[in-house]
């Protein structure tokens, strides 16, 4: 969700 | 022998002679701030490495980190790393952090006063100043907001850095503007580094990281360590374990 702490800060493949 | 690099690596330093020629030795087995040696005798840390049982890791210690109120501080941030793919590594910043103060006023020497050097929770609770600043030695990133700008005001005050003419006076660095986008970058080249070892993982593995950031007091942010069993604060425990709970488990169980 919107008001989840974690944000997305990259992949890594 | 890995000895005879750092002895190497000390002189080296030592022939520059610009700052103590202080290091940290610890053990990669420590935790709660035990097994942990700063000094500026080579002779000393080596004996501490040799007294070690497994393995260990010395490094330069950083000599002019960023104070508040006087006091060094470390930056620690939480990440989470989920594999929901097996062949790619999704990665996460929690975006509330916390400085752990420590409870002395820092002085670039006495490295065996770990009160002063060492700011680990374990360490700092056993000091009769403990709480007395912030409570629980813990400074979250609104206040370290304001932080950074004392010592931007400090700092111009002075006549130091900023005074130069050719440095450009940018205003403070925020936590949001300046410093959680460098500290993704380090996360993301640690991840990178040992990419072949993490990759392929098994479905849906993930893992929360606890990542330890000095900052100096030129703004430049130094890694520190990687902790794999990161403990939290009070304050933040719930909600970090919810959202890590929304991202790695419910996401591979969806609703009917």
């Amino acid at each position: 969700s919107l008001n989840n702490g974690f944000k997305h800060v990259g992949k890594i493949e | 022998d890995e000895r005879q690099g750092f002895a190497s690596a000390y002189d080296e330093y030592q022939k520059e002679g610009k700052c103590s020629n202080a290091w940290i030795a610890k053990s990669t087995l420590g935790f709660k701030g035990k097994d942990i040696k700063v000094s500026d005798s080579a002779t000393k840390l080596l004996a501490f490495i040799d007294s070690l049982k497994g393995r260990w890791v010395v490094q330069k210690y950083i000599e002019n980190p960023m104070l508040v109120d006087g006091r060094k501080f470390d930056i620690r941030t939480w990440h989470l790393v989920t594999a929901h793919d097996p062949q790619a590594l999704q990665v996460y910043t929690f975006d509330e952090g916390v400085l752990r103060v420590s409870s002395k006023p820092y002085k670039n020497s006495d490295f065996d006063d770990d009160f002063m050097h060492i700011t680990n929770n374990a360490i700092q609770q056993d000091h009769p100043d403990y709480g007395k600043n912030e409570q629980d030695n813990l400074i979250d990133f609104a206040q370290f907001d304001h932080v950074l700008k004392l010592h931007h005001q400090r700092k111009k005050g002075k006549g130091g850095e900023l005074g130069k003419e050719d440095e450009k006076d940018n205003g403070p660095m925020t936590v949001r503007g300046n410093v959680l986008p460098r500290i993704n970058e380090i996360v993301m080249e640690t991840l990178r580094c040992i990419k072949d070892f993490l990759l392929p993982q098994p479905c849906g593995a993930y893992q929360m990281l606890g990542y330890d950031f000095v900052i100096t007091d030129k703004g430049d942010l130094q890694l520190l360590e990687v902790n794999l069993t990161p403990g939290t604060s009070t304050t933040l425990v719930g909600k970090m374990v919810a959202d890590m709970n929304e991202i790695a488990v419910d996401a591979a169980f969806p609703d009917p």
